[in-house]
């Protein structure tokens, strides 16, 4: 039992530590035991430092860069144990437009072993997305569901911003 | 295994039955403030026997049912099915396709079904757990919930890992 | 103090009351005193209903109901009892585009007697403002700030979304 | 009586002096992830006299100081300085501009100035209270505060009240 969290500990830490530097594009960040020593009740607790930034506590990072970071941890995990699908919940709602990118690369990755289904607002996600629904709220105030094109969904939204 | 589709009916704003088909690939679920996106995940995480009402944003068994609107009266039943292809036998049992069900009445009672077959929340948890689907905890990734990840106490996030390993 | 109390709350009510029927084109919602009986010690509950659908826990809200349900009390408190600027850091960011608007609505009708900066990454919001400032971060990881015109920044944001 | 300009030098990732100049309509802040933006409405919130540095998502004064980073050594001290147009007498003194400046140093050391005199952190206080701005609970309304405002305890949300009164 408490070997298999050991090991599982050690090779999260070490996916974390990659797709941190994948979603920064840089930077370091490490998963850190709180009690080494007692394998069966240490917690663990993460460190983050942003490229050309210097290491600090985790309070002064941004939204968007604490949403980075909870995100580098759940791939790892989802990496090593892997869930056969997931479901994200605007997940990238922090991320600026660059970050979103780097978000859906990451997806992207993972995608041919683990089913994504994705809640956003985001184009830029959506553009990633090989399958649309779009659910809204009758007049009756029930839930309809209705599956769209991808493609046609992002001329429709494009056409209305102009 | 992958999913192949969900069915809601009554689970709370789908008063109408609706079906969502998912292929292998990623997923995008768009729509207005409201609409019942998050009630979608709400429903996955119901469905795989989700026990915490706090965490699908309710109190009780009654919550998870449609209460009404003006429009149209409440319902007696919400119920929610997840229609999982299992070629691979991720799930070492001997069915490709695995059809999970949950129902819930005002009575607050629940009820689980297996490939159409009544049984017992532990039957589910099991099944759950052996084709390694137990690790609730990252399966449903909730609105608001990737903050809350970096906000954990090191002990809760250990979590996590156990789930993991 | 319990007079004073008493009263804002009686005006903030009110307010909030019409701020949230606004923000939502409908429905209705109350502020209500955990304890009438008890002016000195009482709390503040809410209570909000959507156009269409029926009273329920606002746990139940989703997540842009329940941003502008607090907009509707931020706005409300601002309205009674105004300071002279306010700063408002991100609170659009789970709103969707109809919402977005109602919210710069509400913004505009008090931008006479509050000045408002406003942090956000969202066009609708940024085409109701007057000034813009841009903040990037360096090579030198250093933060830069840069004055905008508004009309010239979504410009930009058109083009490169083409 | 509103915001003319906002100065910072040294604050948080401002190490180079910036300064931003408002008018009376409403400004909006853009920018990518972790450029500076909340810095700018963390330094508005510590020059009106902010004590919590939790609320200022640090712990002590030294983070409120430009800690430094690959390109740049770090400094000594930070400050921000509010220019205020008051010649509505919104604050009941006789300046038609009012300028709050806050410095503070590695020591540990917080220093206030109004009018470029320098005064108490009461001081400073009591003019924003004479002023209707002790209501520093819904000046600033911080990222991710909106839903906080839903969550809050009964007897929390008392406070916003007790504020406006
Ligand atoms: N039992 C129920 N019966 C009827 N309606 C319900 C029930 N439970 C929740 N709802 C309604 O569902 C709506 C919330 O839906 P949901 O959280 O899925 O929205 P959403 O699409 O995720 O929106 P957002 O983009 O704002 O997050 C609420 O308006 C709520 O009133
Ligand atoms: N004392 C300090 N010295 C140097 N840099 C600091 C200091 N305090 C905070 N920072 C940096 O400021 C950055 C956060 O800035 P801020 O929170 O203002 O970003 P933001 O523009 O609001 O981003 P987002 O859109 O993601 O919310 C962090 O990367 C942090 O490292
Ligand atoms: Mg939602
Ligand atoms: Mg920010």
């Amino acid at each position: 039992m408490e070997e298999a969290f050991a090991e599982t500990f050690e090779q999260v830490a070490k996916e974390f530590k990659n797709y941190f530097s994948m979603l920064f594009g840089g930077g370091e960040a490490q998963l850190i035991l709180t009690d080494p020593d007692n394998m069966l009740e240490t917690g663990v607790d993460i460190v983050a430092r942003p490229p050309g930034k210097r290491l600090q506590s985790m309070a002064l990072l941004s939204g968007g860069e604490r949403s980075l970071t909870a995100q580098a941890l759940i791939f790892s995990l989802l990496r090593i144990s892997p869930t056969p699908f997931v479901i994200f919940d605007e997940v990238d709602a922090m991320l600026d437009e660059a970050n979103v990118g780097r978000f859906r690369d990451a997806l992207s990755r993972l995608a041919d072993e683990i089913q994504f289904i994705v809640i956003t607002h985001n184009r830029r996600t959506i553009e990633s997305a090989n399958t649309l629904y779009g659910v809204s709220m009758g007049d009756d105030s029930v839930s309809q569901v209705y599956s769209l094109k991808v493609d046609e969904w992002l001329e429709a939204k494009k056409a209305a911003k102009v | 295994m992958y999913l192949k589709a969900l069915e809601l009916q009554g689970y709370k704003s789908f008063a109408n039955k609706v079906e969502f088909v998912f292929d292998r690939g990623v997923t995008a679920v768009v729509g207005p403030n409201g609409s019942g996106k998050s009630n979608v995940a709400d429903a996955i995480r119901w469905v795989l026997g989700e026990q915490s009402y706090r965490s699908l944003r309710g109190k009780k068994t009654e919550d998870m049912i449609f209460s009404g609107s003006d429009g149209r009266a409440r319902l007696g039943m919400a119920s929610a099915t997840l229609i999982l292809d299992n070629s691979d036998k991720w799930m070492p049992i001997d069915f490709s396709e695995v059809t999970i069900s949950r129902r819930a009445y005002r009575s607050g009672e629940n009820e689980y079904y297996l490939n159409g077959s009544r049984v017992r929340l532990k039957d589910v948890a099991e099944l759950l757990a052996r084709g390694g689907m137990s690790r609730q905890t990252y399966t449903v990734i909730g609105q608001g919930m990737i903050d809350r990840v970096l906000s954990l106490h090191a002990a809760e996030r250990r979590l996590l890992f156990e789930e993991a390993a």
